[in-house]
């Protein structure tokens, strides 16, 4: 299992590390296998990282930011980081269907806009299908096809095709 | 391997026979506050053999089956269906000469699970396996329930080492 | 400690059960005292409940459904159930300010109007002073004023008074 | 006694001078993602009194000093200000015959911090009880940070009570 495990991190880093900068519109990011509890520094040498038994380590510079920890980042930055190693993990096997419920709420405009060019990229290159369940606008705009959810009758959901115009509409009303 | 439609009978909200169609490209679901769209996600995954209430939001199974309204009675039987898309003949062996293939999942109030593949009955583990070599599946990571992203970013770094291991 | 207790779980109930009809347009909910360790049917009676270690459940029904548990209710009801909770709590004893962070992101327009309202409304009432961050176009257009921060120099915050119109501009720039 | 007025100097990514008028009504902050409008948020729990580097996003406290940017040197000061206004006279008795009150506090890397209240230095203490009095301070529930409503939602019931704790 060893082995494996360590083959997965390589193949995952390398797509992290391509798509935070293709996320971010910059930046660079990397991920490290640390020791779960660090190394004792009385205890001098480093300690051999047994991969079945470390943690997985973010760490990532926003353009013109310096290199630190996901926990320094602001809200929307962890987002888009976290996004980033859900698609390096996916890119590894890629799957047939892709559902995303609600990832873009911390997001501002700008981010939006590169996540969803990024769908659209994948679903180019793998051929994966997405189903995005989202509030945000500009996502919606984004979209082949929408589909609203309504409960016109109290308790009862019901399924509509709609338009973007619609779909403003539908987002006013309770 | 495609998929192509979900369809829902009185499974949570949606106690009225509903289609989704999933279409190559982006679909987008919208609608207001607990009109029903997590549930949908939650009938996809459902279908796909989770066997786990606690991940469907609920306290045991019988949980997704409507469970009635100010104006309406609840439910005993709840159905989702799947139809999956084999034009590409790339199912696993005992299904790839069908060009489309239909999974579905029946639960009655009280009494359990049944499943079928292509209308024969076959075990939740046929199903489980039948979406593995799919590389999908009730637990696949690509599945992102609501809430999923900050319990990332909160998670501890071992616990993160965990979506390494779907990768291996 | 246990007078003080249930005196306050009294007052913080009664607010709570009035704001959640005010922040869903409808509905009902109530807060209980239950045991941690829900008793074993076994030992027949029930656990007199000792407030000092019990749990705080919540029960809602937004308009037209059933009373069930927080965790039941989908993700933008349960963020306006807590929302009633907190307010619940702050009416107890209003502070002078009180800052909001991106509370409104998983909540679609109708609440954010009725969330905004009962703003508006507590404000008049107790003179306490908002500070609200938000992504929300909706929420923007409902504030007395609005600062944007910027990072025209990478790495480096600045604050500029804005008007609704820049603050969409704003918004749409990283 | 109300809050009227915020200045920052080197506190997080506000590295130069910044005044925050805190008026009557709805204040809303604005901007994207990573520009600093959180770091504000912090600034006015660290003025009241914040002893905890933890829920400020640091490691230790000096992590709220502005650390430099590629362009810019890091600064060794980090100074927060906070004007109250007490027309209404209703502040804790050393400082009630005042019509404005400033509460600063300055830390300067590896040495701590120092707290002014009313241009002389106090204790943190004295800090936490001015604010404690007006019921308000760094701890009240009426500062909601990020991430707060998902956390009071995933709590356990028994964590939920501390929230009656504070109005009791
Ligand atoms: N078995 C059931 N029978 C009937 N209704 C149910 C059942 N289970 C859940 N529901 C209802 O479904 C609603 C939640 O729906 P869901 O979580 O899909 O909303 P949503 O559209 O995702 O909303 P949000 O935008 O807030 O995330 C709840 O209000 C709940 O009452
Ligand atoms: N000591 C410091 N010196 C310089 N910059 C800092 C310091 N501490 C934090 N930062 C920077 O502040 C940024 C985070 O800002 P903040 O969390 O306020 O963003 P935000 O506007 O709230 O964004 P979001 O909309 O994503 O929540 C980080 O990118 C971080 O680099
Ligand atoms: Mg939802
Ligand atoms: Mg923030």
């Amino acid at each position: 299992g060893r082995e494996r495990l360590v083959a997965a991190f390589d193949k995952v880093n390398t797509h992290f590390q391509e798509l935070f900068v293709r996320l971010f519109g910059g930046g660079r990011a990397h991920l490290t296998l640390a020791p779960v509890d660090p190394a004792d520094p009385a205890e001098g040498a480093p300690k051999e990282v047994d991969p079945l038994e470390a943690g997985l380590e973010v760490m990532a510079s926003p353009p013109g930011k310096k290199l630190q920890s996901l926990s320094l980042l602001s809200g929307g930055e962890q987002a888009l980081t976290a996004l980033a190693l859900l698609f390096a993990v996916f890119l590894t096997n890629p799957a047939p269907v892709c559902v995303l419920d609600e990832v873009d709420a911390p997001l501002d405009d700008a981010n939006v806009d590169r996540f969803c060019t990024l769908l659209d990229d994948i679903g180019a290159s793998t051929g994966t299908r997405f189903v995005v369940v989202t509030h945000h606008r500009l996502t919606m705009a984004r979209m082949d096809r929408l589909f609203g959810v309504t409960m016109s009758e109290r308790g009862i959901s019901q399924l509509v095709a709609v338009d973007l115009r619609n779909a403003e509409r539908l987002r006013a009303t309770a | 391997m495609h998929f192509a439609r979900l369809r829902l009978t009185g499974f949570k909200s949606f106690v009225e026979p509903t289609v989704v169609d999933i279409e190559p490209g982006l679909t987008g679901i919208v609608g207001p506050n607990g009109c029903g769209k997590s549930n949908l996600v939650e009938a996809l995954r459902w279908v796909m053999g989770e066997n786990r209430a606690r991940s469907l939001r609920g306290g045991e199974m019988d949980d997704v089956i409507f469970a009635g309204t100010a104006t309406r009675p609840a439910r005993n039987i709840a159905e989702v269906s799947l139809l999956l898309d084999n034009a590409t003949r790339n199912a696993p062996a005992p299904y790839n000469d069908l060009a489309e293939i239909e999974v579905t999942r029946l639960i009655e109030r009280g009494a359990g699970s049944i499943y079928r593949v292509a209308g024969r009955e076959v075990r939740a583990r046929d199903v489980q396996l039948l979406f593995a070599d799919a590389a999908t599946g009730a637990h696949s990571s690509a599945l992102v329930s609501q809430g999923r992203i900050s319990a990332i970013i909160a998670a501890k770094p071992a616990e993160r080492r965990a979506l390494l291991e779907e990768a291996a």
